[in-house]
């Protein structure tokens, strides 16, 4: 998958689990498992759902729980990359702070996260 | 990182793969390109194999031996009626010029469609996903429930049937008779890749109708200047002609070859811009102008020509489109081939936007929600109306006789083993 696809995927899934979490006026961590609470079995689909919650799950969080957009988390993650020529892609109209201070502030969120299980890059 | 890398999954990854790329079933023991399971190129796409194991056994070939031991076309039609001891196949099938229907088109065709529950909270359930494992297996596409080849029932609550169920309507003898040889992405140029996967044979089997419908991949891109990537009228005329000779040598004689049109984009931007994106409806903050952009920036967006707020290059596009059209109907009325005839038809939106319209419908509830793009299965439909008409008035050769044995034949043989 390109680095777009991963960004495009991450900004649906992100968005889709603060707008659950805010239907339901649930937690974060609810709306995940409720999420992964309505795939199905079949094709590992569900049990790859809880595998990513396990994984990212926590950082999503304290993101989400800081009013970030879901464009600034995929970001902040590296699922959404800035390339050399491309300017920053963003989905929901940009945060009043700038763009930058948004996604530094993110990144901030995610240097004290000890919950760390993943590699950035990755 | 990736699921397929595990030792255990590789070699499934790698035929599976391979399915897609070609477009074959992938499960067909007998490798007669039917298959008895239903995604992964299965009867989602093309007729349903009644015997797996047997490569002579497949929809749309002629009745073997009128078919008095086993049903060997799957149209459901078999043995031996005991009062007279004349074959069934016979006594319903002969002379009512049994055809099947096949598709070479784009995802369009293939009727790409992302529910909008999979991305709408409030609509969010259980059931919303019940049906996710069959899409990822058909590549997002819905072929079952498509304009062309479609076999069940709308979803959408529209009366209008697809073009395999018409003819099915007009013919029980061509029960199962339908393949979709579609793909995301598919445009003249890359059809190359894929026709292979076609199954005629020209010796054995009966004539068919071939619908030509790249819509909108020779002129839709997602390339920042998308408009050199578009293909010119040159290369299009290239394209089909190579297509059309190879279908030639593949086809049996009898067929019949229907060029669509490609349509008028810019009713995208104009019914879309200014509506919320299903991600956008809760807080009022994602317009598909939005989305539109937001996918260009990812060098993702389907199509840069029509789903662009620049309206000189939605122009641009159209007009190319039109070029692209004008290719066809040249081809259509120049050319001629030894085993088909050729005919073109308009892939004319407004029109359907027009039927839509005069049932107090809006142009937007014609378009696929979540991509914006696509025309969803009351377009599909409506334009399956518009052509199969077309088709009875102007060339009603085209679609063979009406069977009028169709009544005895669910007499006796119910719904022929269903789809």
């Amino acid at each position: 998958y390109s680095h777009g696809q991963s960004c495009l995927g991450c900004v649906v899934l992100v968005s889709v689990i603060e707008q659950l979490a805010e239907v339901h006026n649930s937690s974060v961590q609810v709306a995940m498992e409720r999420l992964c609470s309505y795939l199905p079995e079949k094709l590992f689909l569900k049990t790859a759902c809880y595998f990513l919650v396990q994984t990212f799950g926590s950082d999503i969080i304290k993101l989400l729980d800081e009013a970030m957009k879901a464009d600034v988390v995929c970001y902040a993650l590296e699922f959404c990359k800035r390339g050399a020529v491309q300017p920053q892609c963003h989905l929901y109209p940009l945060p009043q702070e700038a763009w930058e201070s948004a996604l530094e502030k993110a990144r901030q969120v995610l240097r004290r996260s000890s919950t760390m299980k993943y590699p950035r890059s990755g | 990182r990736n699921i397929c890398s595990l030792p255990f999954l590789t070699k499934i990854c790698q035929k599976i793969e391979l399915s897609i790329k070609k477009a074959v079933p992938f499960k067909d023991i007998d490798s007669d390109k039917h298959s008895v399971f239903p995604t992964l190129r299965g009867y989602h796409w093309r007729g349903r194999d009644c015997n797996d194991s047997d490569k002579t056994v497949y929809p749309g070939r002629r009745p073997d031996n009128w078919d008095i031991h086993q049903d060997s076309n799957c149209n459901g039609i078999w043995g031996i009626d005991p009062k007279d001891g004349i074959p069934y196949e016979k006594k319903f099938c002969e002379g009512s010029q049994p055809r099947g229907i096949i598709l070479l088109g784009d995802s369009a065709g293939a009727h790409f469609h992302i529910p909008p529950e999979w991305l709408t909270a409030s609509q969010m359930s259980v059931n919303s996903f019940l049906n996710l494992p069959s899409a990822l297996t058909d590549e997002l596409n819905w072929p079952q429930l498509s304009g062309v080849t479609g076999f069940l029932d709308s979803t959408s609550g529209i009366e209008e049937k697809s073009i395999y169920h018409r003819l099915r309507k007009r013919n029980h003898c061509n029960h199962r008779d339908y393949q979709s040889i579609s793909k995301n992405g598919a445009s003249s140029r890359n059809l190359k890749n894929f026709i292979e996967s076609l199954s005629r044979n020209q010796a054995s089997d009966h004539p068919a109708i071939v619908l030509y419908a790249m819509i909108g991949n020779d002129v839709c891109n997602s390339k920042a200047d998308t408009v050199p990537e578009m293909t010119t009228p040159e290369q299009m005329y290239a394209n089909v002609m190579q297509t059309l000779t190879h279908l030639n040598s593949h086809l049996p004689n009898g067929s019949h070859v229907i060029l669509y049109g490609l349509p008028d984009g810019t009713f995208l931007w104009d019914s879309l811009h200014n509506r919320y994106h299903p991600l956008g409806q809760l807080n009022k903050d994602v317009t598909y102008a939005q989305f539109f952009s937001f996918l260009r920036c990812l060098q993702l967006n389907p199509c840069n020509g029509w789903m662009s707020s620049n309206k000189t290059l939605r122009t641009l596009t159209s007009e190319r489109a039109e070029q692209l059209s004008n290719t066809l109907k040249k081809i259509a009325t120049t050319e001629t081939f030894a085993n088909f005839d050729l005919f073109y038809v308009d892939f004319a939106f407004h029109e359907i936007i027009e039927d839509w319209q005069k049932r107090g419908g809006q142009p937007w509830q014609l378009i696929e929600p979540v991509d914006g793009f696509h025309p969803n299965e009351v377009a599909s439909l409506l334009q399956a109306n518009r052509v199969w008409e077309k088709i009875q008035l102007q060339w009603p050769h085209v679609l063979g006789k009406e069977n009028p044995f169709n009544s005895q034949i669910e007499e006796v043989f119910g719904d022929q083993g269903g789809h």
